[in-house]
């Protein structure tokens, strides 16, 4: 029963969006739900809209999923929801974020190959797209982006599990989601993308080694977010440009988020360090969306500072 | 089985390799063995010292790994049957079905 949905277990897509339907009727004045478009096999591309109602208001995306065995990622959307929602009434913090925020949340992005992931290829990365060009399916959706399209980072081989794509935005739920914060990008403050596994928090570049423009502001954000994800269980996070923290790519939901003006963009790469690395058993859900909560709710507050 | 069984044998095992010879050799067996890079996601990205996971079928895994000791590459196997680590979490998802 939905009531009693339980966030420290994975869930199937089904489930995720029964849930997501369930979470909009029962808290109205804090939830809505809409779709930004279809995937390549038709499935709807929700997002849940939080926070209070208001106009003008300034706003945070956050998506979840883009990388289909990466099964920690809607994992935590969901925890973010449902403890957003609980902690409107009991936290000023998040009473003061979701009044002065709209927080936009994806669970699933990459919704055909999460549904792959559970039902055939349980390490599945890519979108499920074909071309009949090629055998192979799919295109990473973290290099479909328009920003240092198809360089350094990302392969041209379909087969390659890095795979640019045709050209950037071929995949219709990278097209969607760009197209809705393009048109949201004056109000969208932070973009938040989750991943795993590294223990890691990412912001730009990927492509280059240059340093961001805001770089101070961005590295304060990211300093004291790792640090409270390191208050709550001693976790250590590395954090820095994903160039040179991780390793260089090219065409990247975050850069491309920066890059259209969004001041604050991050990608976090969740636990672990490889010890499960995909098959982080449900056992970790709980500390690891609850220390992840710290971290997102340090860089909403880092957002309401002068910086 | 989950997945019916297809995971049976495989593993995951995680590579440092110690300079740019073993760097080069294992992307060479990387795309032989047709390997499911876990990490980094792009063999491009793999240089000395790059720490390296590679799920590897049963059949891979045994080439894989006569090739590592024989040359005395550093790894260590970190997932030594993915199979029965899916079956050990789909166990606690099996009772909510049953609900």
């Amino acid at each position: 029963s939905l009531s009693r949905y339980n966030y420290e277990v994975y869930h199937s897509l089904d489930e995720i969006e029964s849930w997501m339907h369930y979470m909009n009727h029962t808290h109205p004045h804090l939830i809505s739900m809409f779709s930004v478009g279809k995937s390549y096999e038709g499935k709807p591309l929700h997002v849940l809209k939080l926070g209070k109602n208001g106009t003008k208001k300034k706003a945070i995306w956050i998506d979840c999923g883009i990388h289909a065995r990466e099964w920690i990622g809607p994992a935590f959307c969901q925890w973010f929801v449902k403890e957003a929602v609980s902690a409107y009434n009991r936290d000023p913090s998040m009473k003061k974020i979701l009044s002065i925020f709209y927080i936009y949340v994806m669970p699933v992005f990459n919704v055909d190959g999460y549904h792959y992931s559970w039902t055939t290829d349980r390490f599945w990365r890519k979108t499920r797209s074909k071309n009949r060009r090629y055998n192979c399916h799919g295109v990473d959706a973290n290099r479909n982006w328009k920003v240092k399209f198809s360089e350094e980072g990302a392969s041209l081989n379909p087969c390659d599990d890095t795979y640019c794509g045709p050209y950037a935005e071929s995949e219709p739920e990278v097209k969607a989601v760009a197209q809705f914060i393009y048109k949201q990008r004056k109000h969208i403050k932070a973009y938040l993308s989750f991943h795993a596994y590294a223990q890691m928090l990412l912001y730009p570049y990927s492509y280059q080694y240059d340093a961001i423009p805001n770089y101070h502001c961005v590295e304060s954000a990211a300093y004291d977010a790792v640090n409270a994800i390191r208050s709550a269980y001693g976790v250590r996070y590395q954090h820095g440009p994903a160039s040179s923290t991780l390793y260089m790519s090219s065409g990247s939901s975050m850069d491309w988020a920066y890059n259209i003006g969004i001041p604050y963009a991050f990608a976090f790469e969740l636990r672990d360090t490889g010890y499960y690395g995909f098959l982080l058993p449900e056992s970790l859900i709980k500390p690891t969306c609850t220390e992840t909560m710290l971290a997102v709710t340090k860089i909403a507050m880092h957002l309401l500072k002068k910086c | 089985h989950s997945y019916s069984n297809r995971y049976a044998g495989d593993k995951v095992i995680r590579i440092v390799p110690k300079n740019d010879v073993e760097a080069q050799e294992l992307k060479n067996l990387y795309r032989q063995l047709q390997v499911d890079l876990w990490h980094p996601s792009s063999i491009s990205s793999i240089w000395t010292d790059t720490l390296t996971d590679v799920h590897v079928s049963r059949n891979s895994s045994q080439v894989l790994l006569t090739y590592l000791r024989n040359a005395n590459v550093q790894h260590e196997i970190l997932v030594d049957n993915i199979q029965k680590v899916l079956e050990k979490q789909s166990v606690s998802r099996a009772p909510r079905n049953r609900r």
